[in-house]
C-alpha cells in the first residue's frame, strides 16, 4: 500500500519540483517503486523527468475530467527511473471544468485507488497557489512535505499553508499529516539562512528534517538534460543530500 | 497620466515582489510619484513595503468587489517611500467571487481609471500563477515587465507566458506591450546564467534590459525589515542594481 506524500508550499521558487524529481529518483534507487504526480501545469516535474510535455497522448488533465484512467495516463520516466503522471498546461482547463463538480475536490483521491497497491510511494508535485489542484493533492495524500527556502518571505507564507491544511483536515481529508520540513537552497554562511531555520526548529521541531539541501548548481542545470542529479552528476552535493534525505524519508515513515 | 506596468511570471519565485518593491522604492527616489499594487493573496509586497497585511481594514479583495473605492484602499507606505494598494489572503475570495461576473477581467482596470493622473508610475506585482488575478492586472496595465531567473525552469516557462500575453492583447487589452525582461539572481560566475542570459539575448533581443540584477543578500534580508533595499542598505549590489533598472525603465518609457 503507497505512502502518497504531497509536496507543497503556495510560496514559489522554494524548490517543490527540485524535491519531487530528485526524491522520486533517490526512492527508486533504494529499490522503491514510485510514481511521482506532476499536478502543476507548468509541467516542470514532466520536463525535468525527461519527458516532453508538449508531447503527451493523455496526462493529469484526462485524469481529472475522467477521460482516461490512472493505468491509461501513467508512463515510465525511463531515464529518470521512476513512473510519472504527466502534465501540461491543459490542466489549467481541468481546474476550471471541475470548478461546478460534486466532489470535486476528491478527483484525484478516487482515481488513485486503483494504484496504492503498485508503488511504495506516490509524490506529488503542486504548483505554487492554494488552488483545486492543490486540494485535489492534499486530498488525496496521506502527509505534506513542506520545501523551505530559509527566507523571509517563505517563512511569513507558512502560516497561511497551515491554515489551509487544518481546513483540509477538518473537510476534506481528516487523516492529512505532515511528513516533514525540508530546508532547501540552503547557506549556512548566510545569516538569514540560520535565524529562519532556528525559528523553523522552534516552531515544528522534529517534523523538520536532519537532511537539508544545500544551494548546488548541479541541482539547477540537471533539469536542462531531463535528469535527476542523482543520474546528472550522482557526485554532488545536490544529489548526496537528496539521498540522505530519502532515507530519513524511509525510516519515518517505517515501511523500511 | 501614469505607466501601468504589471510585474508578472508564473514561475514561482523569480523575483518578482523583490523587483515591485525595490523599482518602486528607486523610482520614488528619482522624485516620481508611484503606486504599488499588490494583487497576490501571499501579500509579499505588502509585507515587503512595511504594512502589516493582517492589520489592514481594507484591501485588493475590497476593491476588486466594489466593496471600496482605489482612492479609499490606497494607503501610503511611509517608510517604503510610495503609495501601496495592501493586499492579504482575501484577495483569494475576490478571484472566486468574480468568476461569473460579467466583464470580470477588467475590476482592476476600471478601478484604477480614477488614479492614472495621480501618479506617474503604476506597478502591479502578480501571484505565480495565470489566474484571474493575474488576468486583471494584464488588462489594467500598459505594458508588462517579466522577472526571469536565469535556469532552465523559468526559460521553459517563457513559452506559455508569452502565450497569454498575446491572447490578452487579441482580447482584453489590445495595447499591452512588453516593457521589458529583467533578469534577476544573476551569477556569471554560473555557466547556466550565461547559457539561458544568451538565449534571452537572442530571443528578446533590445527588450532584455542592460540592468542586471546580481545574487545579492540584502535583497533577502530587506523584506525582514518591511524596508526596500535602498533604505535597508543603500550602498549594497541589490540596490544599486535596482536604482540602475529605474534609470533604465525611466528612459524606455520617455516619461522624462
Ligand atoms: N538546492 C538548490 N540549489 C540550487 N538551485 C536550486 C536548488 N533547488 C532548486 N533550485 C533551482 O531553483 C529554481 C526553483 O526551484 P523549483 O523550480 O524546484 O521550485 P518550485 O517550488 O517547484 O517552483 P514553483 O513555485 O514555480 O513550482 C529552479 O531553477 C531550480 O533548478
Ligand atoms: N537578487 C536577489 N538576490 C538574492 N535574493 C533574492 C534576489 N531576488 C529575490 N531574492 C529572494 O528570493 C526569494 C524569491 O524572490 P521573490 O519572493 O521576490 O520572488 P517572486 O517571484 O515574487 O515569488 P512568488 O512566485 O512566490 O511570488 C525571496 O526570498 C527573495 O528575498
Ligand atoms: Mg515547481
Ligand atoms: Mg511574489
Amino acid at each position: 500500500m503507497a505512502r502518497v506524500v504531497a509536496v507543497t508550499n503556495q510560496k514559489g521558487g522554494v524548490g517543490k519540483t527540485t524535491t519531487c524529481v530528485n526524491l522520486a529518483a533517490s526512492l527508486a534507487a533504494t529499490r522503491r517503486r514510485v510514481l511521482l504526480i506532476d499536478m502543476d501545469p507548468q509541467g516542470n516535474a514532466t520536463m525535468g523527468s525527461g519527458i516532453d510535455k508538449n508531447a503527451l497522448q493523455l496526462s493529469g488533465y484526462d485524469l481529472l475530467t475522467k477521460r482516461a484512467t490512472a493505468q491509461e495516463v501513467c508512463i515510465r520516466a525511463e531515464a529518470a527511473g521512476y513512473d510519472l503522471l504527466p502534465a501540461n498546461g491543459d490542466l489549467t482547463a481541468a481546474e476550471v471544468e471541475l470548478l461546478n463538480e460534486i466532489g470535486r475536490e476528491h478527483r484525484l483521491r478516487i482515481a488513485l485507488n486503483s494504484l496504492r497497491e503498485e508503488y511504495d510511494y506516490i509524490l506529488i508535485d503542486c504548483p505554487p497557489s492554494l488552488n483545486l489542484l492543490t486540494v485535489n493533492a492534499l486530498s488525496a495524500a496521506d502527509s505534506v512535505l513542506i520545501p523551505m527556502q530559509c527566507e523571509y518571505y517563505a517563512l511569513e507564507g507558512l502560516a497561511a499553508l497551515m491554515n489551509t491544511v487544518e481546513q483540509i483536515q477538518e473537510t476534506v481529508n481528516p487523516a492529512l499529516e505532515i511528513e516533514g520540513i525540508l530546508r532547501t537552497m540552503y547557506d549556512p554562511r548566510n545569516s538569514l539562512t540560520l535565524d529562519v531555520s532556528a525559528q523553523l526548529n522552534e516552531y515544528f521541531g522534529e517534523k523538520v528534517y536532519k537532511a537539508v539541501i544545500p544551494r548546488n548548481v548541479r541541482l539547477a542545470e540537471a533539469p536542462s538534460y531531463g535528469l535527476p542529479a542523482l543520474k546528472y552528476d550522482r557526485a554532488s552535493k545536490g544529489a548526496i543530500a537528496y539521498l540522505a534525505l530519502a532515507g530519513e524519508v524511509v525510516r519515518r515513515t517505517g515501511l523500511g
